[in-house]
């Protein structure tokens, strides 16, 4: 589901803020 | 052979989509499936981290959203 996708998106996103 | 392992998420494979055009996150997930994969939504976040942090690709906002490329 497109929720499903959006909720991936910002764990990878939150995953990935300290390093941007 | 995994029915589900058609798609694998590789660096290389990430490396090759990331060279080709820049992607959004949301972009890259889509790529990677996890019913083409056969990994968990974790196991694709998590795996998907680890190589975007390895391959440390420029990033360039567009359209307001934040874009993952490399040069070749």
């Amino acid at each position: 589901s497109s929720s499903e996708a959006d909720e991936m998106a910002a764990a990878l996103e939150a995953e990935l803020n300290d390093f941007i | 052979t995994p029915s589900s392992g058609d798609i694998q998420l590789t660096e290389e494979a990430v490396r090759r989509y990331l060279t080709r055009k820049p992607m959004t996150t949301k972009d890259l997930l889509k790529k990677f499936q996890t019913k083409k994969t056969g990994l968990s939504s974790e196991q694709t976040v998590n795996v998907l981290a680890q190589i975007l942090k390895r391959l440390n690709p420029d990033r360039k906002i567009v359209h307001d959203k934040m874009h993952f490329y490399l040069k070749e």
